[in-house]
């Protein structure tokens, strides 16, 4: 028996739009820790990772670990149909082949129920060691939207270099060349809007942009984004849900051949 | 031109 109530419900409809042009299909998987889900993108390069806490929902049941193979298009349709106020409750059974999706709306004149059919989803898990990162910039996450969607008008990839100066982006492409420098910028009164840089070593990787953009999708979960970067690793784009956990996004970089 | 790299060259199978 599983029960989820998640009073904040837009935070599950927008967990699914970040998540849903990369992945397709994934397994959400609930045990007494929350909800969590790992996946990559069809060819690898790219692994979400995203946790939702059991302490972050109102009511929390989860009897057994159970696993629960989701088609991430067709989940977006069902939670598409709640409102952005409403509550949402998952609903399912040990060994059952569907699960139930329950709107509330907030004064609770208004309860739909969306049942979904779950599917067998062989994946793989990839263990991801915790690591010392050479660099972690913290920066506000509309910023680092901006940033992807500017450059990826003029080239493919990004060079991202941390050095004391501060984060470098750059990219080349037919037209010419950009570079956007991000300085640390911690003078500020509203900590969300400040930019941090620790750094160990300097580092620079090269990333394919349109996985970047990609991840930005989750930009109206946290105000904030961290990008923790070490020579020869994934970069690891984190947003923090508020109170609940994370969406991780793990990206391979390029290198030159 | 950069090649792109997957992530079972950084993170193993559980």
């Amino acid at each position: 028996m599983l029960e989820l109530r998640l009073v904040q419900g837009s935070l599950l409809k927008k967990v699914i739009e970040a998540i849903k042009d990369l992945v397709t299909d994934a397994n959400f998987d609930c045990s007494a820790t929350g909800l969590s889900l790992q996946a990559m993108d069809s060819s690898h390069v790219a692994l979400v990772a995203l946790l939702l806490r059991s302490e972050g929902f109102e009511h929390y049941r989860c009897d057994r670990n159970i696993s629960m193979g989701m088609n991430l298009n067709n989940m977006s349709k069902m939670l598409k149909c709640a409102g952005n106020d409403d509550i949402i409750t998952i609903k399912g059974d040990d060994g059952g082949d569907t699960i139930t999706f329950m709107f509330e709306s907030p004064n609770q004149d208004k309860i739909s129920d969306f049942e979904m059919k779950l599917m067998d989803i062989d994946s793989e898990h990839l263990g991801i060691p915790e690591a010392e990162y050479h660099a972690i910039v913290k920066m506000p996450s509309s910023e680092f939207s901006r940033i992807c969607k500017d450059l990826s008008s003029i080239g493919d990839t990004v060079v991202i270099s941390v050095t004391k100066e501060g984060v470098k982006f750059t990219t080349r492409g037919d037209i010419g060349t950009a570079n956007i420098v991000c300085r640390q910028n911690k003078t500020i009164d509203k900590p969300d809007e400040a930019t941090i840089i620790e750094m160990n070593e300097p580092v620079s990787l090269t990333f394919a942009l349109r996985y970047l953009n990609s991840f930005t999708k989750a930009t109206s979960l946290s105000e904030s984004v961290t990008i923790s970067l070490s020579s020869d690793l994934p970069v690891v784009i984190e947003y923090k849900i508020a109170d609940m956990g994370y969406i991780r996004f793990y990206l391979a970089p390029k290198i030159e051949d | 031109k950069p090649k792109q790299q997957i992530l079972s060259r950084f993170f193993a199978p559980k």
